[in-house]
């Protein structure tokens, strides 16, 4: 007699390579952000893992949709003229969609400042870019947060929440003007040190470099000069 | 490209090394006065009379005797390298647990005679109460070590600073969530149960001069002493831990306090129960209401 076995299936140890972005899957794949880590049994294969998240930024960018809206992930896709005359402002506040914010409006609290000098150091003469900005909630598990932080007991991301900045598919270096970032944030106790930080897809790991860190009171402005 | 802001709390050198003197400074003094505390239970049993009949003493002191060893083993394991054998270590850590252990164990059931004397006060009596508090106080740490131990929780606990070097190396945990249920959680819960029963407490000794109004109210600030030293055997200092994200002075703060939890039992043990010719006739809330507790016992 032919004996079947099916071993349980576990997307976080198994995600699959062919990056498939349907609501099942991202719903699926965002459950490892809280089981990855929870115990050693967990198995997860963080650098798949990572990856999938990571390409999911360019996925937006090459599909037409304008704003994704999950519990864990919210994003902004929007065409932009390479000929801007303003910085663009974003509005990055938490459970909401990223939006535009007009020069006349309030500054929210967490927002992106794009530099227009940006939009025209990019290579190529294009009109518009497909801009993408996403907030994601990497939750409380191992998920994104780097050999150096798991290490670190205490050590954490900043509510869990990472931005991702993309535009055009093209990599940014040497910003005349830095693209800004700020966070907003409790009074953190004089032992905690803040770090604006990128995720260096080769090293795998978060990295400072290239990012400065201006701490303010219950806020963080983090300047980086590369996409 | 993903953008983040990481949170990195730090414990540097020089810190780590303050911290770790006034806690030894401070245990050092709390075991001098832990002895002195039970060289005069002992004292106090052959020349007092109600020492024999009454818990609360023998509480206090498994309390202290406790609270002796864990300050102890607290020198000997910060004092000796957490080098050499991975199995002395792992002793050590388990020893050290233990006694951690039993003292919030104790400050719970110091918490809980204090809630049959002040609260329940009727129906007080329970058969062979001393020996069930002590099968409690000395066993159920030995059964969560136990548990810690067979999953191999226990091992060298690093706490690195801002260039990811070593402060500070001792025999404790090795796994985290180990740490969290059997120190933490075990803690809270003992915490919170005091702390409820330190309020009650509280309450009754804040509001019994006006139920004996006319009789003259006694001074406010011995009420406030009474709480005080009452908090201190219910382990209220150990609270602090928890406001201590707060900022480094109230490390600091919790530090030096928590070590002197010894000196803090001493002096209410000597307030409570030295010989003095008003002691009769104590006006200590909690005093009196041994002695209630000792004739409903009766």
């Amino acid at each position: 007699e032919e004996k079947t076995t099916e071993e349980p299936r576990n997307i976080c140890r198994r995600v699959k390579e062919d990056h498939e972005y349907e609501v099942f899957d991202l719903n699926d794949i965002a459950r490892c952000f809280t089981k990855c880590g929870q115990s050693e049994n967990s198995a997860c294969d963080l650098g798949k893992l990572q990856r999938y998240w990571l390409n999911y930024e360019s996925y937006l960018l090459e599909n037409s949709m304008e704003t994704v809206d999950m519990p864990f992930v919210k994003a902004l896709i929007q065409n932009i003229s390479t000929d801007v005359s303003e910085d663009l402002l974003y509005s990055l506040m938490p459970s909401q969609i990223p939006r535009q914010v007009m020069q006349n409006e309030e500054q929210p609290a967490d927002r992106v400042r794009l530099p227009k000098s940006l939009f025209g150091a990019l290579p190529g003469n294009r009109s518009a870019v497909r801009l993408a900005i996403t907030v994601l909630d990497i939750g409380a598990g191992n998920v994104f947060k780097g050999p150096k932080l798991l290490e670190d007991k205490g050590s954490s991301v900043l509510n869990n929440r990472m931005v991702g900045l993309s535009v055009g598919q093209m990599h940014t270096t040497g910003l005349s003007e830095p693209v800004e970032i700020t966070f907003s944030h409790q009074r953190q106790s004089p032992n905690v040190i803040l770090t604006c930080v990128f995720w260096d897809m080769a090293k795998g790991d978060w990295d400072s470099q290239g990012c400065s860190t201006e701490l303010g009171d219950g806020r963080t402005v983090c300047r980086c000069d590369h996409l | 490209t993903f953008f983040a802001l990481l949170l990195r709390p730090i414990l540097d050198l020089a810190t780590a090394q303050t911290l770790t003197r006034i806690s030894q400074a401070g245990s050092a003094v709390s075991m001098i006065f832990l002895a002195f505390t039970m060289v005069l239970y002992v004292a106090f049993r052959f020349s007092l009379q109600r020492f024999k009949a009454e818990d609360a003493p023998k509480i206090h002191m498994a309390l202290s005797i406790s609270l002796f060893l864990l300050n102890l083993t607290f020198l000997i394991n910060v004092g000796s390298s957490s080098q050499g054998p991975p199995a002395s270590c792992w002793v050590r850590a388990a020893i050290f647990h233990y006694f951690l252990l039993c003292v919030f164990t104790w400050m719970g059931l110091e918490a809980f005679h204090l809630y049959l004397l002040v609260i329940r006060v009727f129906n007080t009596y329970f058969g062979h109460y001393f020996l069930k508090l002590s099968l409690l106080g000395w066993g159920l740490p030995v059964l969560v070590v136990i548990g810690a131990g067979s999953s191999n929780s226990y091992g060298v606990y690093s706490i690195r600073n801002q260039e990811n070097r070593t402060s500070l190396e001792l025999c404790w945990f090795q796994k985290e969530p180990a740490l969290y249920v059997t120190v933490h959680g075990y803690f809270l819960v003992t915490f919170l149960f005091g702390a409820v029963v330190l309020a009650l407490v509280a309450w009754k000794i804040f509001t019994l001069p006006s139920v004996t109004a006319g009789k003259g109210q006694g001074p406010t600030w011995k009420s406030v002493l009474t709480v005080l030293g009452l908090s201190s055997l219910v382990g209220m200092t150990w609270g602090l831990a928890v406001l201590t994200p707060l900022g480094l002075s109230t490390v600091y703060i919790f530090t030096l306090l928590n070590s002197l939890q010894g000196l803090f039992i001493f002096c209410w043990f000597i307030i409570l129960y030295f010989p003095t010719q008003s002691t009769t006739a104590s006006s200590s809330g909690t005093a009196r209401m041994d002695q209630a507790h000792f004739v409903s016992q009766e």
